[in-house]
């Protein structure tokens, strides 16, 4: 299975449609300080299951919805969806029928998050089992959010083990 | 539990132990438990010495050596167990000229041996020229975020400008 | 003691919020005691808002942002009693090259402003490239560090290389 | 009163007699990863009156001894010397008779520090009282060590203001 398309909308400063092609190899994504490549790593973590507002460095998951700028008012709805590639059929049982996978969560103001896995409605906790066969988790060694190689140099001993314990 | 613990412990030790003498083309380093006897209650400590140092616990360390060890912790775990997507949010901004050149190496080598695809966002001119294609984030409007496709060519031509 | 540092707060703040337009080519930001009503109590919050984004704690903002604001708190301390000396450890290392340029422009007016002396320990080409002099570091031997002087103009050189 | 200049002998990596020149306006020091440009920085820091080892990366004072490579032995003694140009007569009143001052701090394995000002020995608190006078304590916020910026980032509200009372 593969990541193939990431799409966003209304997530952080991504309040226009806007799409992201994973292909195979290595992907550079470069800009300047502020212009949203850290909320194109959030948009992954989140539709993969984040739990953890202030791992998004918000107070609540409402923080994640465009909250305006100064030309444009506020949005009440985010959304992301991810699509895999399941050509050679790898994917979770109870979604492997077909040559792709779509992930999507909603979220709408004060309303909380919604999922969906190929159109159909499924919990949170669906959503984190798929990823979690697939080793990819959104707090998987394999998401390295910026400033995580810091607190593993930071950490006491009893928390680095933390990190052990994924691969466990 | 206690089993399993351990033997994924001995496999992540030895995968740092290979990426660490990789990175820093030399030294030794591996990683212990501390503060208790019991693997499953224990802290995870790193000793490590570049090479020609004395072996030492990470502290001393330098900020980018720091980095660079942290780096071959986790992608030591990561090759227990490769997913299918690794996510790298900047994790090069410590590192000098040379140590961003030795990365790209060991991603390059990760690309060959796994068939994981990488999203690895950067402030480095070395680290996007070694990428297979770049995508920028702009926000020509204040605020607003927009993905624009980066030639690579271009892309050589502001490393060499820089 | 509470008078006191109500002014050294308000004369923190006056500087920050300068410094922050100054650093950011415009925005708005504040320093703001949170916690308790006593302000020998409280903790100290940064509230920021870089041009045309929505005022908000500092933890929304980009890694570059963020440490671009905490370069601004700590320039604003340093304003209000500008010590004879002035060590800068890879401040500049989450900027890109645009602030980088930003903050060494800043630097430049805290020169002309005081007679503090800097010394900038840095990887960014740009900001050596902007320095009065130059020292290199060096490892000849493994494990034993040397000073050498840096020739400005090879510094150029090298900047124009990488 | 003006910082003129560095000596080192023995402290961490700087293991050769070594002298900064810290002349006015700005100087750069550059260099590889791990080559000493924070040791270089934490000597500065250590003979103004820094008394925490883990402020300086160690677990014990004698951490800051030269402690020997493959090719080299461990040293017992490590001292660094700290110039002042004192032309304008503003340093501290028991030491402001001539046109310099200079701080010494030495350290012996197992046996603590020594401070001189002027040759004269001289207690712990008599560096840093000389120091505060002049603005610039080895924690003063004129001293930005490596990952500083990321600690008043990181830190609670609490912590962060800790850095304002150095101000007042
Ligand atoms: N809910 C939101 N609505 C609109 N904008 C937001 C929202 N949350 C965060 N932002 C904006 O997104 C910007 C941060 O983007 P991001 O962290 O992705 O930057 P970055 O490209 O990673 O920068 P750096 O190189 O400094 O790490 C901030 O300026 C912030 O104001
Ligand atoms: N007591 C000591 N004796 C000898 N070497 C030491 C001692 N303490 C630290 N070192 C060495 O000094 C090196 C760290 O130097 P330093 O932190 O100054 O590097 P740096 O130039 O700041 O690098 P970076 O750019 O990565 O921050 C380490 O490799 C460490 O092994
Ligand atoms: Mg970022
Ligand atoms: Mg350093």
């Amino acid at each position: 299975m593969h990541f193939a398309r990431l799409r966003i909308a209304g997530f952080k400063s991504f309040v226009e449609p806007t799409e992201l092609l994973i292909e195979p190899g290595t992907t550079g994504i470069v800009g300047p300080n502020g212009c949203g490549k850290s909320n194109l790593v959030e948009a992954l973590r989140w539709v993969m299951g984040e739990t953890s507002a202030k791992r998004m460095r918000g107070a609540e998951m409402d923080d994640v919805i465009f909250n305006g700028t100064s030309d444009r008012p506020s949005r009440n709805l985010a959304e992301v969806s991810l699509l895999l590639d399941n050509a050679d059929r790898s994917a979770p049982p109870s979604f492997n029928e077909g040559d792709q996978v779509e992930v999507v969560r909603r979220i709408e103001r004060t309303a909380g998050s919604r999922y969906l896995i190929n159109g159909r409605d499924v919990r949170l906790r669906d959503v984190q089992m798929f990823f979690a066969d697939a080793a990819s988790g959104a707090n998987s060694t394999a998401i390295v959010s910026q400033g995580q190689v810091g607190a593993i140099i930071n950490a006491k001993p009893q928390q680095r083990r933390g990190l052990l314990e994924e691969a466990a | 539990g206690r089993e399993r613990m351990l033997a994924s412990f001995e496999q992540v030790n030895k995968h740092f132990q290979d990426l660490f003498m990789t990175l820093f083309g030399g030294g030794r380093a591996h990683l212990a438990f501390v503060d208790s006897e019991d693997p499953l209650e224990a802290g995870l400590e790193v000793m490590a010495s570049p090479p020609g140092k004395k072996l030492q616990s990470m502290s001393l360390l330098s900020g980018g050596e720091k980095a660079l060890a942290a780096i071959c912790l986790l992608f030591a775990v990561f090759l227990t167990n490769p997913a299918p997507i690794c996510v790298l949010d900047e994790v090069d901004a410590p590192l000098d000229e040379s140590n961003v050149g030795r990365f790209c190496d060991l991603i390059q080598e990760l690309v060959s041996m796994t068939s994981t695809r990488f999203l690895i966002i950067t402030h480095s001119s070395l680290t996007m020229s070694r990428m297979d294609r770049l995508f920028g984030v702009t926000m020509a409007e204040r605020g607003v975020s927009q993905l624009v496709s980066v030639d690579l060519a271009r892309a050589e031509r502001l490393r060499e400008a820089s």
